[in-house]
């Protein structure tokens, strides 16, 4: 058996992270659907410039907004646009990204 | 492709060059820093091939345009990384320079050294985050470098016509940068 020169095992780790892997629960949740936890998915929305709302304390409704920033995310990461939670489109959700917002207008910058 | 509110790029006399440097103290420890380097060094030569802009590294962090670091969690700038997967590394618009990596992903130069399912291609991300450095914001091309999400243990690293016309729009083209190379690479790629 030939054994690599060198192999780096690092311990697989992704339960640390659990955040956005526990979005799977809401795939098929339609609008009207009252689900615990859907909050958090409307925060990341809101973190990713789909979903701007003054008050922030979501709610666990899946509300018009939150079907309007479900439309706004396929479109722009070109997915069939349904405005559901369908797999294509959890699963994206799901997937690692960049923390740079999907808003066009986002800057971090601060002018001193 | 798209870009930051009001279009924001480096703004200086052409052609243009842009210094980078790595933070020593926010840091990872299990990959080179030799390997660090190449791998953003390969990662700016691609965006070089295709805009007349030139990176040069150098030793004062401080001073350099692109300042790169790997941090976890709040590391002050408001954009707290998340551990392990989730957020990878963000960046910021121009002329800002700062580009900073999770120190908590399982970060690989090379998959065939490391197994680990949540293993995240360096490189990929480097290449993501500068185009963002240079003024990209996302795109909805899947294909296209500056797509906001990569799978664990996926590489993309290749400049894609989306990307390409984007950041050329923003800096004009290389004068050595031919469209016809880049669809060839394309379909070697493809039929490889």
């Amino acid at each position: 058996r030939i054994i690599p020169d060198s192999v780096t095992v690092i311990t697989d780790n992704s339960t640390h992270n659990t955040t956005w892997h526990d979005f799977a629960r809401f795939l098929d949740i339609e609008k009207g659907s009252h689900v615990s936890g859907m909050s958090e998915l409307k925060k990341y929305l809101n973190r990713f410039g789909y979903l701007s709302v003054l008050n922030k304390n979501f709610t666990d409704v899946f509300d018009s907004e939150m079907q309007s920033a479900v439309v706004l995310y396929q479109q722009k990461l070109g997915l069939p646009v349904t405005g559901k939670l369908d797999s294509d489109t959890i699963s994206t959700i799901m997937s690692p990204r960049c923390g740079v917002s999907d808003k066009e207008h986002k800057i971090h910058t601060t002018k001193r | 492709y798209s870009y930051f509110y009001g279009k924001p790029r480096w703004v200086r006399l052409s052609p243009l060059t842009l210094t980078y440097a790595f933070s020593k103290s926010n840091t990872i420890d299990y990959i080179s820093l030799s390997d660090i380097k190449d791998v953003f060094k390969r990662s700016f030569s691609r965006w070089s091939s295709v805009i007349p802009v030139n990176f040069t590294e150098t030793e004062e962090y401080e001073l350099a345009n692109i300042r790169i670091s790997f941090y976890s969690g709040d590391h002050g700038d408001g954009q707290p990384f998340d551990g392990v997967l989730g957020v990878l590394a963000h960046s910021f618009s121009p002329e800002n320079g700062r580009l900073h990596l999770d120190a908590r992903e399982t970060w690989a130069v090379d998959f065939k050294a490391v197994k680990s399912k949540v293993a995240v291609d360096l490189e990929s991300v480097a290449t993501h985050e500068i185009g963002h450095i240079l003024g990209l914001a996302h795109t909805s091309v899947k294909e296209a470098v500056m797509y906001p999400s990569l799978s664990p243990r996926a590489k993309k690293v290749d400049l894609k016509v989306d990307d390409v016309e984007g950041i050329q729009e923003l800096y004009g083209s290389n004068p050595n940068f031919k469209f016809s190379s880049l669809l060839e690479s394309a379909n070697s790629s493809n039929h490889g």
